[in-house]
């Protein structure tokens, strides 16, 4: 089973057409293996998108590089798999 | 596993058997209404089933409503569970429901994206897509919801098979869709064609893979407001409404576009909770309350649907 510890899940609030630009060139990079919630789509709008453990640090350097505000909507997301597992698991004892 | 669908447990989420042992059970308990069809299999071989709720007549005018097309969208599914249940609760005890179901069928796929669902079990809770295998590529899936055959492969879409909105090769290429669109053509009267999703709180009606309005533009931004606000009336709930590339962004090869451009006048998208803290990850403590408002919204395009034949 996919293993999500680590994930995060940021919003990203994006103040012009340029900014959206730029985070639609992240989803491109594939080797961040970024999945974007919602995807990027218009200034006012906002994007979230889940950030593997890895690719964290990197995307947050570029975004705040590029004045690009976020915050962190999930702060991990296995964490609430598990709830969500625990949930599951005691309602069907 | 329940043994009635008043033991079913519906605030917690279920697996696919779990929900496909339900059916039965429904079926079983109200045989005068609710009949199970199957309407094709899924790519890795799985029934796709719907049920159909009746209570006579032949080839009715019917409304169709589809849950869980994205797999990862738990909340979608478990409401779906909710809404068949509540049909054989309300109908003979809700009289403006039961108006409806006097003169219209409904049918209800639970699980649009067998395969899908099951993998968000089994090995990966976020995916998204079909687990279709595309030649030449190691990339798994296609979005359902990219796949219909209106403004296919146009800008809303990608053609990559890794991207989470990968179109496919070609329009319907997924049997999953292709399902629903030869069951939509063989029934031939379906009146409105509901498809939910998560997240974001919008009520969406066509077009999201072009900036055109549609003709009806007025009445379906009109039908949207009063079924907003009779969701809203139950929580506080608060959605936005309009369509699909004026609310959120272009997105091609949409189910309700082809719907819409099929002569479905009544094609909608919900997007249910939430606007973004758990997001596809909704707890299971919020299922049952995200179904009642929903359910008001849904009563409230049914009964327009009904009281505005065409």
């Amino acid at each position: 089973k996919e293993d999500f510890v680590g994930h995060q899940v940021l919003r990203i609030s994006v103040a012009d057409e340029a900014q959206v630009q730029t985070v639609t060139e992240l989803e491109d990079l594939e080797h961040l293996q970024l999945d974007f919630w919602r995807g990027p789509a218009r200034p006012g709008f906002p994007i979230d998108v889940r950030v593997p453990f890895s690719s964290i640090q990197a995307v947050k350097v570029f975004l705040e590089a590029h004045g690009i505000r976020y915050r962190i909507m999930i702060e991990d997301v296995q964490s609430l798999l598990d709830e969500e597992q625990e949930q599951m698991l005691a309602s069907q004892s | 596993r329940a043994r009635s669908t008043s033991t079913f447990n519906y605030d917690t989420y279920h697996t696919l058997e779990e929900i496909y042992d339900f059916m039965d059970l429904l079926v079983a308990e109200n045989p005068q209404l609710v009949s199970k069809l199957q309407i094709g299999n899924s790519y890795e071989g799985r029934p796709i089933y719907v049920l159909k709720f009746s209570t006579g007549g032949s080839n009715r005018p019917a409304i169709w409503i589809d849950t869980g097309i994205h797999s990862r969208e738990w909340i979608t599914q478990a409401s779906g569970v909710w809404f068949a249940k509540k049909i054989t609760e309300d109908y003979g005890q809700d009289a403006a429901f039961t108006a409806i179901l006097d003169n219209m069928d409904i049918f209800l796929e639970i699980v649009t994206n067998p395969d899908g669902f099951a993998y968000t079990h089994s090995k990966n809770r976020l995916w998204r897509k079909t687990r279709s295998l595309t030649s030449g590529s190691s990339c798994v899936g296609v979005d359902a919801n990219r796949n219909w055959d209106a403004g296919f492969g146009m800008s809303g879409a990608s053609s990559s098979p890794c991207s989470e909105t990968y179109h496919g090769k070609s329009a319907n290429s997924e049997v999953e869709v292709k399902s629903v669109v030869d069951f939509v053509n063989d029934h031939g009267n379906i009146k409105a064609f509901l498809s939910i999703h998560s997240y974001s709180q919008l009520l969406l009606y066509p077009y999201g893979y072009k900036t055109e309005s549609p003709s009806d533009k007025d009445e379906l931004d009109q039908v949207a407001k009063s079924a907003v606000a009779a969701l809203s009336s139950l929580y506080g709930t608060e959605y936005k409404y309009g369509s699909i590339i004026t609310t959120i962004y272009q997105a091609s090869g949409g189910s309700i576009d082809w719907t819409y451009n099929q002569g479905i006048k009544y094609s909608f998208t919900f997007e249910l909770r939430d606007t973004g803290r758990y997001g596809f990850l909704l707890p299971a403590s919020q299922i049952i309350p995200t179904a009642q408002e929903t359910w008001l919204a849904l009563l409230t395009i049914m009964e327009h649907t009904l009281n505005n034949p065409y």
